[in-house]
């Protein structure tokens, strides 16, 4: 058996330093860790490196802290809509979904979508449906939304609202 | 965006990306995350990479596809073909690139423009380690 690596980010930015203050410096490198370490210890018992880098991307997709999954991103609707892809080094098969609302784990139904499905990308409603089919429970829209994500997402509207005063609907 | 390469114990490579894309983009607005080459590319024979930053940027610069043609064509170490993807058209593409890879040997690059690059590894049986900062 030979060496194995995982290596995982969880966003670049550039951003002022003050922006990140030191208790959510340490909740974010303790997300880094656990995704780090789900991934990791699937390659140290012999797994592949397919279910390695799936599990440390669902762990950083179930927390809040990055723009994956819970914690996405709000479009300028107020919804989080996600996306994902994988890709396995050996086959050159991949899997891949965007335009999802109500998926916990993207991810996951990217991997589902490489093994399962006779095509390699899906998105919106074809990939809800897909989901569906392959017995995946979805979730309330308010699952994905965060106070944090929500914040951000109220102070654009209210530029925009500067901005554009008379482009109301 | 989160993202994942790796390398395991048979020799074979993988690469994960997900995100919730940008702050206040459009509805059905699509990402590099999804794009195969875009934000996510592997080859056993070659590499893994996963991208994050502008995903618009990433997209039209092709840059984990990038580190794969760096190292294929022009033999370049990972290391050397990561900071070539985060450069790639920058006199036009202008924004924020991140940029996770690793080569059939396990030898892996983390590399940035940006200040922020929050990422982590671990090689076998070393101590993990983990960074906020690309200074760190």
């Amino acid at each position: 058996m030979g060496k194995y690596v995982i290596v995982i980010h969880g966003g670049a930015v550039t951003t002022d330093p003050s922006s990140i203050p030191p208790e959510k410096e340490a909740a974010l490198k303790k997300g880094l860790e656990a995704a780090l370490h789900a991934g990791w210890e699937i390659l140290n018992r012999g797994g592949t490196a397919l279910d390695a880098v799936e599990a440390a991307v669902m762990s950083m997709e179930d927390n809040e802290l990055f723009n994956a999954g819970r914690g996405g991103m709000f479009t300028l609707n107020g919804e989080v809509e996600t996306e994902a892809s994988v890709m396995d080094g050996l086959t050159l098969r991949g899997g891949a979904v965007s335009g999802l609302k109500l998926v916990k784990n993207p991810v996951h139904l990217a991997r589902l979508v490489m093994e399962k499905c006779k095509h390699t990308f899906l998105t919106a409603e074809g990939a809800h449906e897909f989901a569906l089919a392959q017995g995946l429970m979805l979730q309330d829209p308010s699952y994905f939304k965060t106070d944090e994500q929500r914040q951000e997402w109220l102070d654009i509207i209210q530029e925009a609202e500067v901005e554009h005063p008379n482009k109301h609907d | 965006t989160v993202g994942a390469v790796a390398l395991d114990q048979h020799g074979n490579l993988a690469v994960a990306t997900s995100t919730g894309g940008i702050e206040g983009k459009l509805r059905g607005r699509v990402g590099d995350s999804c794009i195969y080459g875009g934000g996510s590319y592997a080859n056993n024979e070659v590499c893994a990479a996963s991208c994050t930053g502008d995903g618009e940027i990433i997209m039209l610069a092709a840059c984990a596809h990038e580190v794969y043609a760096l190292r294929k064509y022009k033999k370049l170490s990972i290391a050397k073909a990561a900071q070539g993807a985060v450069a790639v058209h920058a006199d036009k593409l202008q924004g924020d690139r991140g940029i996770i890879a690793i080569d059939p040997e396990g030898n892996f690059a983390i590399e940035s423009n940006t200040n922020v690059m929050r990422c982590a590894y671990r090689v076998g049986d070393d101590e993990p380690f983990v960074a906020i900062w690309k200074e760190d």
